[in-house]
């Protein structure tokens, strides 16, 4: 399930 | 952000910073892989496109912006410093970037999470940042003596991928919805690349000798 948030890591 | 993602993220600090002090101390890059950097250079290019559209911490800026300006950096000491490039093993760093470029770029328009240039590039920077450090792997193999800091670099990265993996258990567990599967497979193959050369570290660790893999 794909979350549509931003990306958070590096 | 918890224990596992700081960690990692300090680690991979750190293995920058070790490969910084070897360029600019001791104006040496013997037995570093300038495919390896100049891919590592390509895999922050492609992933952080978003750096000024889509805030997320100072952090995180931050982060990307010392990500960004250390790969470009090494990657200029190496080609262009007047007394580093003569330390570079040229004819030993043989492996063929384009050959991995290409099929993580293809695999990257087949797998992605949105069929956009931003996702696209995306995949696309997890994929080769998986295989990116095999031409460095390639060059410590033919390196008769591999010293302290270039050995120091492989196992700080290799632990920074490590620590990651804890990272993604951990939030799977406390995060609701948090399933990236792109991420995770990618993350997990790059880990176990480092397999073989953290068994070869350990054990010269172990017995207090020079770190040197087997041909």
């Amino acid at each position: 399930c794909y979350q549509d948030t931003p990306k958070d890591e590096l | 952000m918890n224990i596992f993602r700081l960690s990692g993220d300090m680690t991979h600090l750190a293995s920058v910073l070790v490969l910084l002090v070897k360029i600019h101390t001791i104006k040496s890059c013997a037995g570093v892989s300038l495919k390896t950097q100049e891919l590592y250079a390509l895999v922050f290019a492609t992933r952080y496109l978003d750096i000024f559209t889509s805030y997320i911490s100072l952090y995180n800026t931050t982060m990307k912006l010392i990500f960004l300006g250390s790969s470009f950096s090494i990657v200029w000491y190496m080609r262009h410093h007047k007394i580093v490039r003569r330390s570079y093993d040229k004819d030993q760093d043989t492996f063929r970037h384009y050959f991995l470029i290409l099929p993580c770029f293809l695999l990257a328009l087949l797998l992605n999470e949105k069929f956009t240039f931003k996702e696209v590039m995306w995949a696309f920077s997890l994929y080769l940042e998986a295989v990116a450090i095999l031409p460095q792997l390639v060059l410590l193999q033919r390196t008769r003596n591999i010293d302290n800091l270039t050995g120091q670099y492989v196992f700080l990265l290799g632990a920074y991928r490590a620590l990651y993996i804890l990272n993604w258990i951990y939030r799977y567990l406390t995060e609701p919805h948090f399933v990236h599967w792109i991420t995770w497979i990618s993350g997990l193959v790059q880990t176990l690349l480092y397999a073989d050369f953290f068994y070869y570290y350990f054990q010269s660790w172990k017995n207090n000798q020079k770190l040197h893999l087997p041909a």
